[in-house]
């Protein structure tokens, strides 16, 4: 459903320039929960973004269900990311002036669909933020955030989401509770997921685990 | 070296009104590393910042060095903070406009000390920022940024150290390379330490362990 070929990403240029990206290739099948591990700064938040369009790479293709995401012009990127992606942003990125509840709510109020009330109803309680919902982010723990970014990109069923380090502020028991929820959406809902994590726990629920260094991908696990 | 008496924090009022914390009181002993654990939303970072001065308790005392910091001015409070308290925070409050170094050094030309020049050196490379000097926060990985704050934090070797989740964003190699790095300061320089953390690797190393939960601490380990 996600298909890169030789993506490379330079910051900068000449001798000062950083090359968070060399020449990496990934494919992504529908329904698989797939972990992306590596060390700090070798590539994976980079990756993410240009997966899921939030970035274009300096050279190579992506395809998101066989469209050739570096061929749109932002309009086309942005629809098209408001239908079919989900990403949690390793820090957040919430809306300051709205509470939890509407920042949990703004995917599906812009994609202008009618959501399923039920789901999201789950997805808050799920998540631990029931008693949180008014709450505005200056006004929850970091964990708390973590969440309310976790639960926005669920809410809205994407085809596929992108984690980036979805349990880093959480401790091992809502850890748990997230990545099960996340195992439980691929598995019944068949939804594709891309997963970065430093989290052993994490890698272990994974079909799949790729191990990023140097912008590069050098080894790939498959779950037995 | 830092002792607090039955702590409470609380937000808002009325119904609506959230008890951070409930008659917490609290110990560091000077040289020992504390570990603090808790639940997300358990009131970690909201002890922290109250211990350090950060912010003012609705009730009780924190006594630094034996001043009570909470009948202290803000100008007094400022001044004790400089002197005494190094702090990494959860999201890293890095300065935009200034490189990775710049924001090392803030609080080093902000004392108006003359800083260790071999020491600011060997903090920058144990971080392993070397050859990110030069880069803004925008600049860095995640977990860069957070390595900016940790060296930020032990480059003018405070008196107390606070961390807050300081290997949240760390894969495994440079987590263990920033806990062995804290565990020598305590050992070796007596710098006391305390770290809020969710990493079971990080307690492991710490001198004592202290578990709160809404907003009390509930359990006490102590090394063997
Ligand atoms: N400004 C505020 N207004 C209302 N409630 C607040 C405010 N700041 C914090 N809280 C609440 O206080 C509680 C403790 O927050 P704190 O940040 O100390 O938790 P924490 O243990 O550090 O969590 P985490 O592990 O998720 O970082 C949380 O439930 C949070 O929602
Ligand atoms: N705007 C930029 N200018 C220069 N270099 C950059 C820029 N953005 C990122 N980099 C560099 O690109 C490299 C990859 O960054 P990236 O954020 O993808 O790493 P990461 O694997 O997600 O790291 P972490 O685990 O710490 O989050 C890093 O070395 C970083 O310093
Ligand atoms: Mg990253
Ligand atoms: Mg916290």
């Amino acid at each position: 459903v996600v298909q890169a070929n030789e993506i490379t990403r330079v910051y900068g240029e000449g001798e000062t320039a950083v090359h968070a990206l060399n020449g990496c290739s990934v494919g992504v099948a529908h329904g698989e929960l797939t972990a992306v591990m590596g060390p700090s700064g070798s590539g994976k938040s980079t990756l993410m973004h240009i997966l899921a369009g939030l970035d274009r790479p300096s050279s190579g293709d992506v395809f998101i269900e066989g469209i050739d995401i570096t061929k749109l012009g932002d309009n086309d990127l942005t629809k098209l990311r408001r239908q079919h992606i989900g990403f949690i942003f390793q820090f957040f990125n919430l809306l300051p002036m709205l509470t939890a509840e509407e920042n949990i709510r703004l995917p599906l109020d812009l994609s202008g669909e009618k959501p399923d009330e039920n789901w999201v109803q789950e997805v808050i309680k799920r998540t631990g933020l029931d008693d949180r919902r008014t709450h505005r982010p200056s006004e929850l723990s970091g964990g708390q955030q973590q969440r309310v970014a976790i639960a926005r990109a669920l809410a809205s069923r994407p085809t596929v989401i992108f984690a980036d380090e979805p349990t880093g502020n959480l401790d091992s028991t809502n850890s748990a509770e997230i990545l099960s929820l996340l195992r439980e959406m691929v598995t019944n809902y068949g939804q594709t997921t891309v997963m970065v994590t430093h989290d052993a726990h994490a890698a272990a629920i994974a079909d799949r685990v790729l191990f990023l260094a140097d912008g590069c991908i050098v080894k790939e696990l498959r779950g037995a």
